[in-house]
């Protein structure tokens, strides 16, 4: 007895959540900041980050398909962030970083909040 | 898993959604 592990399971399964992000298939919630909306799915965002997690448990508001995020966020590091959601990938901008630890400690992303408080001690 | 006859796979393990149809 024995069994096959297919190695990048894990990532062709995420780049088919992207595929379905980009296409807006089966996409259950419009996260809105700042004028700004951002399609995604609840399951993705709930895996990710601890504030979308107290949010979408909660069974008063599970079923919303829209949240409008507080407007001191800001868009592009919330979209930095989710695009990291989706492809494990966080683009990293002196010029955003910053915004980016900000908006992951705000989405209650510890371990990101974390890489990018070393990535800018490295770079100081 | 890991140890017990376990034999890796490296290739794709699903169909890839096109991005577009």
């Amino acid at each position: 007895d024995g069994c096959i592990q297919f190695t990048r399971h894990a990532g062709d399964v995420l780049l088919n959540f992207n595929r379905l992000r980009s296409r807006n298939i089966l996409t259950d919630v419009t996260i809105q900041i700042d004028g700004q909306h951002f399609c995604a799915h609840k399951t993705v965002l709930v895996a990710c980050s601890g504030l979308f997690y107290s949010i979408f448990t909660d069974p008063l508001k599970s079923n919303l398909s829209a949240i409008s995020l507080d407007p001191e966020v800001d868009p592009d590091g919330f979209a930095i962030l989710l695009d990291f959601m989706y492809t494990s990938t966080l683009t990293l901008k002196d010029s955003l970083v910053l915004v980016t630890m900000n908006t992951a400690s705000y989405l209650q992303m510890e371990h990101v909040v974390d890489t990018c408080r070393r990535f800018i001690k490295s770079r100081e | 898993y890991e140890g017990v006859n376990t034999i890796k796979e490296m290739g794709r393990s699903i169909h890839e959604i096109p991005r577009q149809e």
